[in-house]
């Protein structure tokens, strides 16, 4: 199962749709400071189910929809999808590639999406749960928390294994 | 679950011990559990050892070091069990020259996970095989941009030398 | 000392709002008091606002804005309380190419406080009015070197242009 | 006041008596992870009177004491000297030159020193009450902390005001 492609819409400063392709290897992502390099960032947590408000940095759910700027007015809603290669069916899903949306509406009211038809995050979680893919613990690691696996607590070091094995 | 999270620590620990000497080209680290207490209760420690010096806590490493220990341990943590993609942002901040390109040079061999590293670092740059810009041309409003590297082979950050 | 603690306040955000604008090359930030608590209780926030951007909480800043927020609050409280020397450890690992040449700018005013800077970046190396070099050439025994740099108005850390 | 230099003998990786000198300007200290660097940093806290042992990234007050290496036995006591130019009085010792000393030895034992003469670590802070350098809280930023003053609470920023003020 390999990761192909990110697209973001409304989240946080993409207002725009903006998609990234993913092939095989290293992507590299530059760019000045406070230009959105770590919204990207957040947006992949994001659709993988991220629930700490927190670790999103904002201080509400909604946080995370484009907010307007000088020039533009702020959005209604935030849409994240991650696109997965599954021609070796690796993924419980009858298809080649899988698609898994996340939505939220300035409502507060948010749903998930696997290839366009609602799911909820459970589902997520249950198709990945093979892969490893799911678990942001050791997959995903943010700004300036690099050495959170060495500060943390032994006990809280064992957790990250336990989510490996 | 016991059996399996003892051969999981146990996994990591081969994977961490060699990938640590990688990094740092020389040295040792181990990952020590308290035998006298429950697998599933006790608490992971880290020892780690940089070539040249004598093994002190992981407290007294500097900065680059404690992230070139963790580098070590999470790719250690992949290795055993894989995982299609990884997310790296701005982790190679502390590094002098020398490690980013020790750091660099061991993503090239996880040839199955998908790397997103994100970075100031031109010498990071030059070890992409996709390069994309975010900017905010129009304030406020991200947008992707195609980066053109002068030369990508030639474009290193001249650190402060190793 | 009420009086004395909001006096500081006072002359303190004033430096800050224009040291703010002058590393941001812009934007406006402000120090915030909640006016219905005692001074001595009270809790004093920080508002930030880069420039082309909508006012947000200080936690929806970038790493980058985030030290540049937190330089502008330093070298304010400097300003309104001189202080002999001040330290700064590896504070530009954040920055772009950009902001590190504001960053070393907005130093050189505080002609009377001694910077001491720990970098890897040689665009704040080639800023610096002496240089040194700390190397362990004898394993575990850090010592000072000399270091010359090859041509030191040169030398700019090309990270990734801004 | 401006301080003019800063020697080490003993203190974490510097074995042998190391002396920095600081001409007017900016002092840049470059060098390769884990060469000492940061350890000049806790030199300069630990002088000035830091007491916590956490800050200076060990367990117990005696680990600032030179621990040997692979060619080196380790030492007994470490000492850290920052030296001030006074010509102008400012601080109220009758000397052109100020300096303070800080020793401890393996059995646990400091002491401080103004000038070569014992003194408490409270004379060295009053010596400095008129000029802040004794006030850490902004005048050393440790690595990894440069957003100290932002992630603060609201009260814990107000003491650095009030240590200012
Ligand atoms: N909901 C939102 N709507 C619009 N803009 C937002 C929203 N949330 C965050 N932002 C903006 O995104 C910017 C931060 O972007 P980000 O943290 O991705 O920067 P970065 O490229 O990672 O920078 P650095 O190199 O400094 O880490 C902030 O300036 C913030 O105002
Ligand atoms: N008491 C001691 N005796 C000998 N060595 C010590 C002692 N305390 C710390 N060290 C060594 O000092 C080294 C750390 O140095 P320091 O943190 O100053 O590095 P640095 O130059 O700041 O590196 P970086 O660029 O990675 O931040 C560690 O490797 C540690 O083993
Ligand atoms: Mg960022
Ligand atoms: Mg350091």
């Amino acid at each position: 199962t390999r990761l192909t492609a990110l697209e973001l819409c409304g989240f946080k400063s993409f207002a725009d749709r903006t998609r990234f392709e993913f092939p095989p290897g290293i992507t590299v992502v530059v760019g000045p400071n406070g230009s959105g390099k770590s919204n990207v960032v957040d947006a992949i947590k994001w659709v993988l189910g991220e629930q700490s408000v927190r670790s999103l940095r904002g201080r509400d759910m909604t946080d995370v929809i484009f907010a307007g700027s000088a020039g533009r007015k702020p959005l209604n809603a935030a849409e994240t999808s991650l696109c997965f290669d599954n021609t070796a069916r690796r993924l419980p899903v009858e298809a080649d590639e899988v698609r898994i949306t996340r939505r939220v509406y300035r409502s507060g009211e948010g749903e998930y999406l696997i290839n366009g038809e609602v799911a909820r995050l459970r589902d997520i979680r249950e198709l990945f749960s093979g892969t490893g893919a799911a678990t942001e613990a050791y997959s995903v690691i943010e700004q300036g928390r690099v050495d959170a696996l060495l500060v943390a607590s032994g006990r809280d070091r064992r957790a990250v294994f336990e989510e490996a094995a | 679950s016991r059996r399996l999270l003892g051969d999981t620590i146990e996994t990591v620990r081969g994977h961490f011990r060699e990938l640590f000497t990688r990094v740092f080209g020389g040295g040792q680290a181990d990952i020590v559990l308290d035998p006298d207490v429950d697998l599933l209760e006790t608490s992971v420690e880290i020892v780690a050892r940089p070539p040249g010096k004598e093994p002190r806590g992981i407290g007294l490493l500097s900065g680059g070091e404690k992230t070139m220990t963790c580098v070590a341990l999470l790719l250690a943590i992949f290795r055993s069990r894989p995982n299609p993609f990884c997310v790296l942002d701005e982790v190679d901040a502390a590094l002098d020259e020398a490690n980013v390109d020790r750091f660099t040079d061991v993503l090239k061999d996880f040839r199955d996970t998908q790397f997103i590293v994100v970075t100031h670092s031109k010498k990071t740059m030059s070890a992409a095989t996709t390069l994309y810009g975010v900017t905010m041309e129009e304030s406020g409003v991200s947008k992707r941009v195609a980066v053109r590297l002068e030369n990508r082979a030639v474009a290193a950050r001249p650190r402060a030398a190793a």
